[in-house]
């Protein structure tokens, strides 16, 4: 999901 | 990954770092809000519940530990170290956690992507961080003075965060569907929230006079 992506975040 | 999160990274990892080292050479943690350490301890924790299930990269496991390390040292150092506790001014950093926790964590229950306990969890470390510096902002315009290292800890954080807007701007042009609301308005937040203290950093740094925050 979209949500995913932001997870690769700090 | 794009420059300006890897900027953002950088300035974040250099914002701990910088307040480390100070309180380890000096042996002294004036100045420094512990209440604000906890809290950040607390958003790194329900940040990174992911840390050992889901595998990004190296670099993102390898600051996620970081950022938990040097939190957790801090708190240890403000709260157990013999000669830096001595330093920490209980009487003047008297913001309580549950006021920021409390709201945080009903919003994260109401406001969120999925209602998992994870993606709850992550939320509320959004929110968290977004407030987490009041504590040290009210102690800072206690206090009165701010001494330097301490000034650019603020700033560094502050800036990190200026620097993620950046990267979601970049990466809203760059990537399709690349959509994530509740991360952007609580980034915003929370660089507005330093805004009046870059202001007052910048104006003190100008007119090269000691930092004085309005009380």
């Amino acid at each position: 999901s979209s949500n995913k992506d932001l997870k690769d975040e700090l | 990954m794009n420059i300006f999160r890897l900027a953002g990274d950088m300035t974040h990892l250099f914002s701990v770092l910088v307040l480390l080292l100070k309180i380890h050479t000096i042996k002294s943690c004036a100045g420094i809000s512990l209440k604000t350490q906890e809290l950040y301890a607390l958003v790194f924790t329900t940040r990174y519940l992911d840390i050992f299930t889901d595998f990004i990269s190296l670099y993102n496991t390898v600051m996620k530990l970081i950022f938990l390390g040097s939190s957790f040292s801090i708190v240890w150092y403000i709260r157990r170290h013999k000669i830096v506790r001595r330093s920490y001014d209980k009487d003047q950093d008297t913001f309580r956690h549950y006021f920021l926790v409390i709201p945080c964590l009903v919003l994260a229950v109401f406001i969120n992507h999925k209602f998992t306990f994870k993606e709850v969890m992550w939320t509320f470390s959004l929110y968290l961080e977004a407030v987490a510096i009041l504590p040290q902002l009210v102690l800072l315009q206690r206090t009165r003075n701010i001494d330097n290292l301490t000034g650019q800890y603020v700033f560094l954080l502050g800036a990190y965060r200026a620097l993620y807007i950046l990267n979601w701007i970049y990466r809203h042009f760059t990537e399709p569907h690349y959509v994530h609301w509740i991360t952007w308005i609580a980034g915003v937040v929370q660089t507005l929230l330093y805004a009046d203290f870059f202001y007052y950093y910048f104006q003190s740094w100008k007119n090269n006079e000691k930092l004085q925050l309005p009380a």
